[in-house]
Parts: C-alpha cells; sequence; structure tokens
C-alpha cells in the first residue's frame, strides 16, 4: 500500500491511497484502502491521514477518521496517530502505520509494525525514515 | 504557511535488499508530489501525483508491483479524498488498470458517486478513455515469486492471510 497527504499554503487537505491488497487474497476481498474514513480521510476542518497495514483491523476501527477525532478534541498529529494505532492494536490486534497533517502544516508518520518507508517534504527540507526512531 | 507533503510506502516487511529501493522511491514521490505546489497545483494534485509514482514503481504494492490473488491476478483499490467539501472518489477490485489513483480521482470528479468496483470500474475507465493494461504489465518477479513461495499447497486463502499485511 503506499500513500499521501497533503496541505497547502491556504490550508487545503487532501489524502490519497492505492494498493494491491494482501497477498494470496481471495478474489473479491477488498481492505481498507478505498473506503472513505478507513483507508484515508480528509477534512479543512481537522487534516488529514493515510493509512497502511492490516486491512481488516484498519476497517473495524475507521482507523483516518478515529485518528482525527482525537486531533478535533486538541491532540497533536504525532500523539492523534499513536492513539489510533494502539487503539488498533489493543481493540482487534491490528498493526499498521499512517502519515497524518493538519491545516497549520504539522506533519507526522507513525507505525506499529516494525517498519515502514516514509517521505517528508516541507519547508524546502526533506525528510524520510523507515525503522522506528527514524 | 508553506505546503507540506508527506508519503508512506506500506508498513509491511521490507527485506534489508529492498529497503534501499523503497526509501529512494518514497524520496522520489514525496519530490514529484512537492514540485506539484511549486507550479501552483492544489494539494488533490500533490497527493495523487505522489501516489502516481510509486504506483509505477515496483517496489511497492500498489499498481505496478502489486501483490498477487490466490489465483495469481492482480486487483487493487484507490482512494482519494479533498479536505475542502469531503469530495471523494475511489475504486476496488480493478486489474487492468496502471493507476488506480487516477481512476479514483475520475469518479470524484466526473461522477455522484463515491466508489466504482470491478466490472463496473472498469467500464467507467473505459468511458473515460483511460487505456487498460495486460494484467502481465503490472506483475513483477518478485511478486510472482513472492506470490508461489507464499502458496501453502490447499491453504485456505483465508487462513493464509491472517498476520498480513496490506
Amino acid at each position: 500500500t503506499v500513500g499521501a497527504v497533503a496541505v497547502d499554503s491556504e490550508g487545503n487537505v487532501a489524502c490519497a491511497t492505492s494498493t494491491g491488497g494482501i497477498l494470496n487474497k481471495m478474489e473479491g476481498r477488498v481492505g481498507d484502502t478505498p473506503c472513505i474514513g478507513s483507508g484515508g480521510y480528509a477534512d479543512n476542518s481537522v487534516g488529514a491521514v493515510s493509512t497502511t497495514g492490516h486491512g481488516e483491523a484498519i476497517l473495524k476501527v475507521v482507523l483516518a477518521r478515529h485518528i482525527l477525532y482525537h486531533m478535533e478534541q486538541g491532540r497533536s498529529v504525532e500523539e492523534a496517530s499513536d492513539l489510533g494505532l494502539s487503539h488498533m492494536k489493543s481493540r482487534v490486534v491490528g498493526l499498521g502505520g499512517v502519515v497524518t497533517v493538519d491545516t497549520k502544516g504539522e506533519w507526522s508518520a507513525r507505525f506499529s509494525s516494525n517498519q515502514m518507508a516514509w517521505a517528508a517534504a516541507c519547508d524546502q527540507t526533506l525528510h524520510w525514515g523507515l525503522y522506528r526512531g527514524e | 504557511m508553506r505546503p507540506v507533503l508527506v508519503v508512506h510506502g506500506g508498513a509491511g516487511h521490507i527485506p534489508s535488499e529492498r529497503a534501499q529501493g523503497s526509501m529512494g522511491g518514497v524520496c522520489a514521490a514525496v519530490k514529484a508530489g512537492y514540485h506539484v505546489f511549486t507550479a501552483g497545483g492544489s494539494s488533490v494534485d500533490a497527493v495523487v501525483e505522489a501516489v502516481i509514482n510509486m504506483e509505477d514503481n515496483p517496489h511497492f504494492n500498489a499498481g505496478r508491483g502489486s501483490v498477487l490473488t490466490a489465483g495469481g491476478q492482480v486487483e487493487m483499490d484507490a482512494l482519494v479524498m479533498d479536505g475542502r467539501d469531503l469530495s471523494s472518489g475511489a475504486v476496488s477490485a480493478v486489474s487492468n488498470i496502471a493507476n488506480p489513483v487516477k481512476l479514483a480521482r475520475l469518479v470524484m470528479e466526473k461522477t455522484s458517486h463515491v466508489c466504482l468496483t470491478a466490472g463496473g470500474a472498469a467500464a467507467f475507465a473505459r468511458q473515460m478513455g483511460v487505456q487498460e493494461v495486460p494484467t502481465e504489465s503490472l506483475i513483477t518477479e518478485y511478486s510472482r515469486a513472492r506470490w508461489r513461495k507464499n502458496q501453502a499447497p490447499g491453504a485456505n486463502p483465508v487462513e493464509c492471510q491472517m498476520g498480513k499485511m496490506g
């Protein structure tokens, strides 16, 4: 799965997610990616999220919208992302990762699995990582 | 405020020999998407451009390089959402499309629906003049080798999915 979130100079946010699904899946199996609120969500009143990981788990907790709810309660992008991922891990034993941005340009790349390839461009600076702590 | 773009290339296991390709891929995608901003594009333009870049990169499980189904085929899903008016477009279980995220954006912009699936999505793609590609062009040696390796003879396609990442 691949995904992206963005906020422009006027605070407009957007998300996009695309996937081949899971290896050896049953024909017709659809995971979280095309489902609004799970594979991604974007709302100018809060921010945008794109998710990846155990699709069925992400669907059950509606992960992308769940993270934005935490941000509506005043949590930072990083706290909200971690809360959503830990909820998914404890509630449905699912692992995954998210990239999140808010309308002021704060961003995070967080994951509960062992690794997630990510990159961010802001203020003409490139950030990237793969393993925890990067 | 300066624009921000953040991309991910998936949270599943990346073998060490492919780590560099994945890292190079997400950096290339974020540059391609950010360039859209400098050219005056919108946030939707930027995220779609970044995802197209990764769909075309065989290092990622999307577009070319997608993992295979139990039957050795490709079935892809994609979503786009615009925070300005909550408009959204998605496609699911599409097979002969090089860039599903482009088709998802067309669903958002050219229909009153949010999601089109399988045969309906394929018919819509033809209506929109989206070129069909042979499934073979989406399958890489790596994805085929993983499919062969992962397929325990007679394995229940659902049970062997447990613990797999999308």
